[in-house]
């Protein structure tokens, strides 16, 4: 298995490391050449040069390998440009790319990308959920004995505002959050009617959620 | 549930915005206004000030939140100290903070940081592990009458090296990467010696994987 990587910012340079620790072939690319010989020792092969330069990027025999990185975020027409031409001219079968903004993932969608990284977005998304379910874990451990279950929408309160439903008085359980079409709301507004399919994560004593999964 | 973002780079705001969706109601703070101005309308609460500035930073209430998160990747002077601050002035229960380097992510555990994100490290591993399993089915679908399968490494072969056993000849099989301790390498060394708990991800006719895996 071999891989070139284009550009050697911090991504890419983590990448091309990653890749070489699987034992994975690697080129590592950049006009920099502080950054290529920062790498030099550690892949296969290095190149300095610049990569909007057709005849440079066509000299580096990119077609013999197996997957193509272009790992360039801040200068976007640079990125796009690459990538245009990676797939669109040099036919090569997977080009991924990293992109720095939603217009410009869009760009790189249009350029031909296989695959578009955003890892600020991704780490975003995945540090919102984490701290989502840590709330659920916290709040479940400062209740002794109380548990948390996850219980479709009770049929009888199908058509009714959340807000209109006596939790505590009714099912004897606190609505931690809602969860419907695999999108979690943590403080589901109280106007919004219950669903058909809508899940709930709900907190209360074992008796009285093993009820509600009735 | 609860969450301050302070710092409203690309990563803060996708963080903000993807807290907002779950329904979590957020604090978002930065220094520069048109950031502030950005988000004003989709969080709960914002605020504009230095963060390194004690005074403003003790003045946000912090203390009524569940999570806070230091989203401040390239001043890494400020990011570690207002860690410091918050986790051990203010003795905040939960703070996530942002990272843009090894060298900033143990500054900020030695800080006291409870959760340490590194985008585009971690992004960078996962494409190459996401990679290295492309590479595994591409090579899957270009054999027609083959299959791949995860094996034990047979107790007959312990102690060799790896480039001393004939895999055609011996197994029937094409050995694409072994995996040792939960990391797996493409091209394993020809000199590594086989030991006891390698697994190897090999290619072969299904009758020859069978016989390996006996
Ligand atoms: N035209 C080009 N030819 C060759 N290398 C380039 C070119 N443009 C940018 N680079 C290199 O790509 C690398 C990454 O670029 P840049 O810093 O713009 O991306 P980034 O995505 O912001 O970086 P990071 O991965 O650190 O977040 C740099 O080392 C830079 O020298
Ligand atoms: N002392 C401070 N007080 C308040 N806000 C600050 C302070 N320092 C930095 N910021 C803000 O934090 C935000 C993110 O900072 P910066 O751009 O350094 O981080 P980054 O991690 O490189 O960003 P990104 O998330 O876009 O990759 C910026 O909007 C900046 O205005």
């Amino acid at each position: 298995m071999n891989a070139a990587i284009l550009g050697l910012g911090r991504f890419g340079t983590q990448l091309a490391r990653e890749l070489v620790k699987m034992r994975v072939d690697v080129l590592a690319v950049d006009s920099n050449s502080a950054r290529v010989n920062e790498l030099a020792e550690t892949v296969l092969l290095a190149a300095e040069g610049n990569l909007t330069d057709v005849d440079f990027l066509e000299s580096l025999g990119l077609r013999s390998y197996d997957y193509v990185v272009v790992a360039i975020g801040s200068d976007i027409a640079a990125s796009v440009l690459i990538t245009l031409t990676l797939k669109q001219r040099l036919r090569l079968k997977f080009v991924a790319a990293k992109s720095a903004t939603e217009d410009h993932s869009r760009a790189l969608e249009l350029a031909g990308a296989d695959v578009v990284v955003n890892p600020e977005r991704e780490a975003a998304v995945r540090l919102a959920h984490t701290l989502g379910a840590r709330a659920v874990a916290d709040y479940m451990s400062i209740q002794a004995d109380y548990g948390i279950a996850k219980v479709r929408a009770p049929a009888s309160v199908h058509g009714i505002k959340i807000g209109d439903i006596d939790m505590q008085g009714r099912f004897k359980v606190f609505l931690l959050a809602r969860v419907r079409e695999a999108s979690v709301s943590f403080n589901p507004d109280l106007g919004d009617v219950v669903k058909p399919g809508d899940t709930w994560i709900v907190s209360g004593r074992d008796a009285d959620l093993a009820a509600l999964q009735r």
